[in-house]
């Protein structure tokens, strides 16, 4: 563990409690793109089944991933049922099969050992790179976002961010690092950059998140 | 088979 690691876990922590807040006060899961929501449950559940399969790694390790797990379905929950008026498909229209199509062949390509196990945690890595797409697609269609939104996908982007600092950290101090994860993070990161650039420059500034016309 | 680093990333 090492600082850049543990604040890149406390922003991914930081961003789902944005989430269900802004969902909770605004009852409203207005602006959220259901189908990154449902990838991210596909990224925790096919990367976390080393719970059951992997070895134990931590006290710290496990319940994270429970709460990813658990707080990610609960979204699920609350976009198709409680809140389910609020939600309109007709804008989320992003295509998943142009994500999970090539994530299923890449990780069937890069892998750690062509076993159920890793070419799922393959997959979860490469997934989770672009599982926000849906999400920033349905942004720009819709030109702008509420300022509670556009909180939660810096936390998100900022968590996978600051893995960058930490695996290059880790090579110096392990000596080793994981192509797969560093390379799709990188990936991952730069899909944010665009987004950063009117986060910091407008609403950081107080302004409304409105992209250019 | 590349050599396998420890999954313990989130």
């Amino acid at each position: 563990m090492n600082i850049f690691r543990l604040i890149g876990d406390l922003s991914h922590l930081a961003s789902i409690f944005i989430l269900l807040h802004k969902i909770q006060t605004t009852r409203s899961c207005r602006g959220i793109s259901f189908k990154t929501q449902a990838l991210y449950v596909t990224v925790f559940a096919t990367r976390y089944l080393d719970l059951i399969f992997g070895e134990f790694v931590s006290v710290y390790n496990v319940i994270m991933k429970l709460f990813f797990l658990g707080s990610s379905c609960y979204i699920l929950y609350l976009m198709k049922m409680k809140y389910k008026p609020t939600n309109d498909p007709s804008i989320d229209t992003f295509r998943l099969e142009y994500l999970l199509g090539p994530c299923t062949v890449l990780a069937l390509i890069f892998n750690f050992s062509f076993t159920p196990v890793e070419i799922l945690w393959s997959f979860s890595i490469f997934l989770e790179a672009v599982a926000i797409l849906p999400q920033l697609f349905m942004l720009q269609r819709t030109g702008e976002a509420e300022a509670i939104t556009t909180h939660y996908l810096a936390a998100l982007g900022a968590y996978r961010a600051l893995y960058i600092p930490n695996w290059i950290y880790r090579y110096y101090t392990e000596g080793s690092w994981d192509p797969i994860a560093v390379l799709a993070g990188l990936v991952q990161t730069g899909l944010y950059l665009d987004f950063f650039y009117i986060y910091v420059t407008k609403v950081l500034q107080g302004q409304k998140f409105e992209l250019p016309a | 088979d590349v050599q396998k680093p420890e999954h313990d990333e989130l």
